[in-house]
């Protein structure tokens, strides 16, 4: 699976995700990647948000628009509201994988808990990073 | 008047012991590229939305990532796609399903934000809306890479081998006539 985020000049957020889904799936088995909120949400109040990982866990989870209604209802920041859901929620579920996220002032945030997630990113200050492992 | 942008290639059970220096640097140019690609659009004054559509359609094209041309294998040797696009204005959103012979899933998923009254399509109904919108196809077999089916191989190889192995345990735990009674 892959995802971007992104934050125009206009204080827009998009998301983005497309997969070739899962090794030797059957049955017409369909995970998070095309399902909104949970393998990619945006909302300009909030965050924009694409996740990579195990999608019915994704999609039992919401994951993706849990970390945006944990900022918008519970107040929580960016990096908060992604480590609970990744870190906490979905290991609870029994789920892997991980999201990129980015918030409408530029804040990113990329928890996974697999072993490593090819993610990068340029931030507001034009610095690019990109990682592969934990 | 802030802009970023953030990409991601998959996760999973990526460890440094497991890759080549090759491929490392593989990995690391093409999500560079992705970035820069995605980056430049936005630092020209363009959109959220095109910045991501063209960020996410540089691996699309790459048979490193499990999207597009690099899509691995169904159990019935076939490749089936999905994208989605989201609008953090409006809240529209466009995704697709199952596709097969399009090239680009997420521009499909962005024409059905755009040009349907939709959210998601799926399957041969989204290939139609695809003709229709003048989205490329291509010949499934584009998606073919050998490394993507040596791991369907090695799938159900594996797979082949756990149920053998569990009808050698079904015969060995089920009693037989003699011994039933010892099970109740």
């Amino acid at each position: 699976t892959v995802g971007v985020v992104a934050l125009d000049k206009e204080g827009n957020l998009a998301a983005g995700t497309s997969t070739g889904g899962l090794t030797n799936k059957r049955f017409g088995r369909i995970g998070d990647s095309p399902i909104i909120g949970a393998g990619n949400y945006a909302n300009n109040k909030t965050c924009a948000v694409s996740g990579t990982g195990h999608g019915e866990y994704f999609i039992r989870g919401v994951v993706a628009y849990d970390i945006s209604a944990l900022m918008e209802y519970k107040g929580m920041s960016l990096k908060e509201a992604a480590e609970h859901v990744v870190m906490k929620k979905l290991i609870d579920l029994g789920g892997s994988g991980g999201v990129i996220a980015l918030d409408h002032d530029g804040n990113i945030a990329m928890p996974f808990n697999t072993e490593g997630m090819y993610r990068g990113y340029i931030d507001t200050n034009g610095k690019m990073v990109v990682k592969i492992y934990k | 008047s802030k802009i970023a942008i953030v990409v991601h290639g998959g996760a999973g059970t990526i460890r440094k012991a497991n890759m080549t220096e090759e491929m490392e640097k593989a990995y690391r140019a093409k999500l560079q590229e992705a970035l820069q690609t995605g980056y430049e659009v936005l630092k020209n004054g363009g959109s959220s939305l095109d910045a991501v559509e063209k960020a996410i359609m540089v691996m699309e094209d790459s048979p490193l990532f499990n999207a597009g041309k690099g899509a691995v294998f169904t159990s019935a040797g076939t490749n089936e796609l999905d994208a989605s696009i989201m609008d953090g204005k409006t809240l529209n959103a466009g995704a697709v399903a199952a596709v097969k012979r399009v090239k680009n899933p997420i521009k499909l998923a962005r024409l059905v934000m755009e040009k349907s009254p939709h959210v998601l399509l799926s399957g041969e109904g989204a290939e139609t809306f695809a003709k229709e919108q003048g989205i490329e196809l291509v010949d499934p077999k584009y998606f073919y890479t050998k490394r993507r089916w040596e791991s369907l191989q090695r799938v159900k190889k594996r797979e082949k081998e756990s149920h053998k192995q569990s009808d050698v345990l079904e015969k060995n735990t089920i009693p037989s006539p003699d011994d039933a009674h010892k099970f109740g």
